[in-house]
């Protein structure tokens, strides 16, 4: 995937 | 949410706990790798950027609050407060040869070439190689006091754990995340040897780690 994405983990 | 990784954020800041309270305690930091507790304080540092762009959920904005604080008080405990019990002739690893190839592969391969998601991605690679200062002193003086293995060993099961949440997330919601999956398997690869000698060492009541 090269899609920016939402950090959900630490 | 997933119990692997509810276990693998508790394993880490018992891991983070543990040192920051070990050094506190005793008044020393004998042992422990300044090198690679400023490595860990850039790795929240530039991973934790979102906690101005972007809001997740109170856990997750406690926690990297939390990781934060903790990373830096113990940076500040080895540097300032009881510098002089920093072993810094031991602590002989040249971090650059880690930063400049990280800094590298973070602006080759990323998700996207902002500047945010660069130092996200700088923050995942330098985490996986970020402990090796510390296992590069241990192997140096060839022994850690119990209390600094019982660290490690929850800082490896952290990411360990979290590889478990990856295949869970994976096979339950088709999340993926390649640049995190790569970098943990090679993070926990690391520990690995640690691991074989945590388990047939400390666990069978050593006092300390003695390296063979």
């Amino acid at each position: 995937t090269k899609e920016p994405m939402l950090h959900d983990e630490l | 949410m997933n119990v692997f990784r509810l276990l693998g954020d508790v394993s880490h800041l018992v891991a983070i706990i543990i040192l920051f309270l070990k050094i506190f305690r005793s008044k020393s930091c004998a042992g422990i790798s300044g090198k690679s507790q400023v490595l860990f304080a850039l790795v929240f540092t530039t991973r934790y950027l979102d906690l101005f762009t972007s809001f997740i959920s109170i856990y997750n904005t406690v926690m990297k609050v939390v990781f934060l604080v903790l990373s830096y008080a113990t940076v500040y405990l080895i540097y300032l407060r009881f510098r002089s019990s920093y072993d810094s002739e031991s602590d002989t690893f040249r971090v650059e040869f880690l930063l400049v190839p990280v800094a590298g592969l973070s602006f080759l391969e990323n998700y996207d070439f902002t500047p945010i998601e660069i130092l996200w991605t700088f923050s995942i690679y330098l985490e996986s190689v970020a402990i090796l200062p510390q296992l590069f002193m241990i192997t140096k003086t060839g022994e850690a006091e119990s209390i600094t293995t019982h660290y490690l060993f929850f800082l490896g099961l952290y990411r360990a754990l979290y590889l478990a949440n990856w295949v869970w997330r994976y096979h339950t919601e088709g999340f993926f995340d390649q640049i995190a999956v790569v970098s943990g398997v090679v993070q926990t690869i690391f520990y690995c040897d640690f691991f074989y000698l945590y388990v047939t060492k400390v666990l069978k009541g050593n006092s300390k780690l003695t390296l063979p």
